[in-house]
Formats: C-alpha cells, structure tokens, sequence
C-alpha cells in the first residue's frame, strides 16, 4: 500500500 | 487522474465559489453556517500540513492552497466583514465545536494507519470533514427561506462527496493496490449524509418549488 502521506487526493 | 476525481474537484471548486459570491458579492452568509465553515477550515489546515514538504504535483499545491485560503477567509468574512457578519443566522446556528471535533480527534488516535503526528492528522482530517455538514444541515432545517446559492452550495458539495467515491471505484479497479479503507468508509458516511438534501433537493427541483426541508 501507499503511504498515506503519499497520497494524491485533495 | 481520472474523469471522476477531476469532476469531483471543479464540484469541490464550484462550491467554494458559489459561497464566495453570495459572501462577497451579495455581501450576505445568510443561511451559512459559521461553525460548518469553521470545521472545514479545520480540515484543510490539519490534511494539507505536508503542503511544502511533500510535493505530489503543481495541480494538488494550487489546489490545496485554494482549499486552504477560501476557508479561512471565508470564516474571516463571516465573523469580521461588517457587512456580512449583520446576516449571519447566529441564534440558528448553535451545533457545539467539541461534539463533533473531540469524537472525530478520538477515533483518530484509535483507528489509523501510522502512528505519526502527520497520519494521525491527516486521519482527523478526513473523520472531521465526514461530519463537518452537519451545522450546515441542522442550521438548513430550521431555515425557513433557503435562497438558491447556498441550497446550491450545499448540492455541490455533495455532488463532490459522491463523485468522490466514483473515482474510488475507478481507481480500485484500474491501480495495483489501491485500498484506502478509513478513506472510503469515511467519505461514504459523508455522502450518505447528503442523502435527505439531495431527496428535497430534487423534489424541488422537478416540482419547481422553493427547497426547504421539513423539520
């Protein structure tokens, strides 16, 4: 899974 | 990006907007809610605390930062333009602060992916923004002339939350790995909120007759 401090969404 | 979450962001934009122009245009928060604008300002400033360290795109900082401003000026309007503060509805809108921030602060120590001050912000953020309509719906309750830019505004917002989840579907079915669980059932929970608006909202619409939802 992506980190969530990579994640893209607004 | 897909077609879904582009169209969820110009709702997203589009709602911002629509509020901006009655506030400063019309120089009128008349049937705003202070405390649901106030939440949301919340929202962007503990999600977009990473805004210039961690770099996604030029698109996601404009965006961002257009999130961020609109909020905070939008709560400056309310509470100091002397124009619009006269409008503001404050004996209607009286939803409490702590009841929906210390629950959504809570949840969010207890349920997240990292235990990191930045996860577990970003994770407030998003149980915050599930329930920050609330004031809004409450205070549009017990609103007895609804004017057409804030049932607009709160259409909009909605239709974000729901074009949201579209571009969840998308995205699960077309990228490897591609699993946010607290993401999902939180933006889902926020949709079905809107569920009622949108019932009176479309009622209205087809029957071409002012929105107000029963009390």
């Amino acid at each position: 899974n992506p980190e969530p401090e990579a994640h893209d969404e607004l | 990006m897909n077609i879904f979450r582009l169209a969820g962001d110009m709702t997203h934009l589009a709602s911002v907007l629509v509020l901006l122009l009655k506030i400063h245009t019309i120089k009128s928060c008349a049937g705003i809610s202070l405390k649901t604008q106030e939440l949301y300002a919340l929202v962007f400033a503990s999600r977009y605390l990473d805004i210039f360290t961690h770099y996604v795109s030029f698109y996601n900082t404009v965006m961002k930062l257009i999130f961020l401003g609109s909020a905070f000026s939008i709560v400056w309007y309310i509470r100091r333009h002397k124009l619009v503060r006269r409008s503001y509805d404050k004996d209607h809108d009286t939803f409490r602060h702590y009841f929906i921030v210390l629950p959504c602060l809570i949840l969010a120590l207890l349920i997240h992916e990292k235990f990191t001050f930045r996860v577990v912000m970003w994770t407030f953020s998003l149980y915050l923004e599930a329930v920050a309509i609330l004031p809004q719906l409450v205070l549009l309750q017990r609103t007895r002339n609804i004017d057409n830019l804030t049932g607009q505004y709160v259409f909009l917002l909605g239709a974000y939350r729901a074009l949201y989840i579209l571009n969840w579907v998308y995205r699960y079915f077309t990228e490897p790995h591609y699993v946010h669980w607290i993401t999902w059932i939180s933006g889902l929970i926020q949709t079905l909120l809107y569920a009622d608006f949108f019932y009176y909202y479309f009622q209205s619409w087809k029957n071409n007759v002012k929105l107000e939802l029963p009390a």
